[in-house]
C-alpha cells in the first residue's frame, strides 16, 4: 500500500484542481516560506479525518476552502483526494486503486451563517463516516499516527505524556 | 493481549537501541515502562544518552538531541511495522549539518520498504530524496507546484530554479 | 494610566506596521485592541497580510510567515523603547534563505541602538553579525566557547573551524 | 545599559569557570547540536529568576550543577554572574559595572536530600530576593521580557492569547 496521488481542489491556498502524484521511496518537497508546503501535509490529514480543524490550522472546516487569494473569488467548496496502490489489497477494497475523497461545501442558511456540508467518497462512491474510518483503521492509517509529523511537532515524541506514547505500543500491537 | 504487547514492545525496544546508537555515533538510549508487570497500567518513557554524556532528564537534551531521539523512535517502530507511507514536515529544523545528514540518510534507507515524502528547506535533505518536488506562490495567493526540481538548482534553504 | 497606554500602543502600532512592510517586501499588518475604549478589559491581537494574500486568520499563517510577523512585533517595541540587550536563540529556525537575511540584516539595523546576542545554525545569520562564538562539546560532556570564529571556516549549520 | 559579561561556574554543561564577553552590536554563537549553545541563555535566565526550572529545562535548581558529564564527579554548587555595564546608571547602582550573581548549593540534609541554597549578590555583597528583583525591574530587564526568545519559541507572540500580549504593551507603558 502507498499512496499514489493526492489531488487538491479549492482547498486552502491550492485554487485550482491540481494533482500531486507520488511515487515510492523518498519524495523532498521544498519551496519558499508561506508556498503551501504545509498545505498539501494538511489536505493529507483533512481525509484522514483531524480531530479538530484546528489541527489543520482552521478554525472551522470552511476555513480551508481557497479564499479567493488577492483578487479572486473565494470558491464555494473544497475536495481533496487520496490516491492509493491497493494492489496488495491491506485496504479491503477489491481494486489494486482506491481513492478516498473528502468534500466539504459551504451551504448558508437564514439561521447558520456557516452552515457546511461534509462528504465521504470511497472509489467514487458516496460513503458514510462510520464506513470511511473503518476503511483507514483497517489499513492502519491514522490522522493522528506516529507516520505523520507536522510542522514544529519533530519532538512531540520527547514531550508528550509517558502514558500517550506507551498508547502509541497500543496501536501497533 | 498483555502477551502480545510485550512481543511488539520489546521488538521495538531493540531496534530503538539500535537506531539510536547508529543516528549518535555510539550514544544510548532504551525504551522503559513505568509498570513492567501491568503495562496498561502505566506508560512508557525514553532514556536517552547523547554520547560523552551522562544520563539526563529528557527535558535538559538539547533542541537537535531531542529530533534525534524522537526520529529515531519513528524509525526503530518504522523497522517492526512500516505505515504505508511517512509524512515528515520540516523534522531537520533543528539539526546540524551533521545530523541533517544523518537523518536524511536514515530516511533514504528506510525509504526501500516505506514511501517517505518530507519537506525541507535544507539543501542536504533534498540531496538524499529520489524525487523533488518544489511549491511556490503565485501572483494572487495560489500555490502551483513544479514536479521535477533540478537538485543543482536548489540554493539554501527553499530557493530553486523555476522553469519556463 | 490609559493616557499612557495609548501612547506607548499607537507608536507601537505605527512602527509595526512599518516594520511588517520592510520585513515582507509589501505585506500589511496592524495591532488591534479588542476593546478600544478600555483596553485593560481585552487583548490585543495581530492582524496581518502577507503580500500577495488575503487577511487570514493568524494561524493559517505558515510557520516562516509566523515566526516574520513575531519578529516584527518585537522590532516594533525595540525602535520605540530598547531593551538593554535581545538574547534569540535560533529565531531563524523556520525562515527560508530569504527570510533569514531580511531578518539578520534588520537585526544589524537595530544593533546600533541596543545589543544583539543570537544563537544561530545558519550561515546567513552568523554572515551578519559583528562578532561570532563558537561553542563545542569536549569529550567528556564539557562545554568550550571559541572566542572569535572566522567565519570563512563556517560550514552549513553550526559547524566551524576550531583553531588549534 | 549593556551586558558585559556572562560568567558561568559549573552551570550545566559549562563545569568549570568559563568568562563569556559581549560586545555592544550584534553577536551570533553556533555550533553544533547539544554543544551548549541555548545553556548559555538559560544561565542568563537563571539569574534574571525564570518562573520555574522548567523554563531552563530543569526539575529543580539543583538539575543546573554540573552533573560531572561521563567521567568526571558532579559539582556541589554553580554559579552564574551578569555584569553589566551601567555608565549611564540605569540600574540605580553607583558604579559603572554592575555584576549581579546567583548561586546555587546542594545542602542534602535527612529529611531532604534534594534541599540546596540559592543566593544572590549584587556586586559582591549578598542581597535579598527583593532587593534583587527591585534592581531588574527598575533597569526593566525580566526573564519574562519580549526581548529574550528561547528556542522553539519565535512564534510566541503569534500564538499566545491576546490579554497576555497587550500585557506586553501595559509593561512597556
Ligand atoms: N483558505 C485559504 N485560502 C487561500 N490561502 C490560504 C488558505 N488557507 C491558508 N492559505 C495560505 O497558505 C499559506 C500557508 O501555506 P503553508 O503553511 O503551506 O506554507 P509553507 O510552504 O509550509 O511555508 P513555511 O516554509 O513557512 O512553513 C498562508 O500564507 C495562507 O495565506
Ligand atoms: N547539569 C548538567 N550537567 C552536564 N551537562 C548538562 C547539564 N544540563 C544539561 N547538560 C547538557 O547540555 C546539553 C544541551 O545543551 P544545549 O541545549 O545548550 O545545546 P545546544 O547547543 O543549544 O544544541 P541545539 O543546537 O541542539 O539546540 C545536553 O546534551 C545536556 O547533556
Ligand atoms: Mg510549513
Ligand atoms: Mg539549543
Amino acid at each position: 500500500l502507498y499512496l499514489k496521488e493526492v489531488r487538491m481542489e479549492n482547498f486552502k491556498s491550492f485554487g485550482h484542481k491540481l494533482t500531486v502524484p507520488f511515487l515510492p521511496g523518498f519524495t523532498a518537497i521544498t519551496g519558499p516560506n508561506g508556498s503551501g508546503k504545509s498545505n498539501i501535509g494538511d489536505a493529507v490529514l483533512f481525509v484522514l479525518g483531524p480531530r479538530s480543524p484546528k489541527a489543520i490550522r482552521a478554525g472551522r472546516l470552511t476555513d480551508l476552502i481557497f479564499n479567493g487569494g488577492k483578487s479572486k473569488k473565494a470558491a464555494t467548496y473544497c475536495k481533496v483526494s487520496l490516491v492509493f496502490d491497493n494492489t496488495d489489497r491491506v485496504m479491503p477494497v477489491d481494486a489494486d486503486e482506491v481513492s478516498l475523497m473528502r468534500f466539504v461545501k459551504k451551504a448558508p442558511r437564514p439561521d447558520n451563517p456557516d452552515n457546511y456540508y461534509s462528504y465521504f467518497y470511497i472509489n467514487g462512491r458516496a460513503a458514510s463516516l462510520f464506513e470511511f474510518v473503518n476503511l483507514l483503521n483497517h489499513a492502519r492509517i491514522s490522522a493522528d499516527g506516529y507516520n505523520i509529523v507536522k510542522q514544529g511537532d519533530v519532538s512531540q515524541i520527547i514531550g508528550m505524556g509517558s502514558v500517550e506514547r506507551r498508547r502509541i505500543v497500543d496501536t501497533i500491537s | 493481549k498483555t502477551g502480545r504487547f510485550y512481543e511488539v514492545f520489546n521488538s521495538i525496544n531493540e531496534n530503538f537501541k539500535d537506531v539510536y546508537t547508529k543516528l549518535t555515533f555510539g550514544g544510548e538510549a532504551e525504551l522503559a515502562l513505568d509498570n513492567a508487570e501491568n503495562p496498561f497500567e502505566g506508560g512508557l518513557t525514553i532514556k536517552a544518552r547523547p554520547p560523552g554524556k551522562k544520563v539526563l532528564r529528557l527535558d535538559a537534551l538539547s533542541g537537535g538531541e531531542k529530533s534525534i531521539a524522537s526520529l529515531a523512535f519513528v524509525f526503530s517502530i518504522q523497522r517492526y511495522d512500516p505505515a504505508p507511507f511517512y509524512y515528515f514536515d520540516e523534522v531537520d529544523m533543528n539539526l546540524d549539518g551533521v545530523n541533517a545528514e544523518l537523518v536524511a540518510s536514515m530516511i533514504k534507507k528506510y525509504s526501500g520498504h516505506a514511501q517517505f515524502i518530507m519537506v525541507s528547506l535544507r539543501k542536504i535533505s533534498l540531496k538524499a530524496a529520489d524525487h523533488v518536488y518544489g511549491v511556490t506562490m503565485q501572483i494572487g495567493g495560489l500555490s502551483e507546484m513544479i514536479g521535477n526540481v533540478d537538485i543543482r538548482t536548489v540554493g539554501d534553504e527553499g530557493s530553486f530554479a523555476t522553469r519556463g
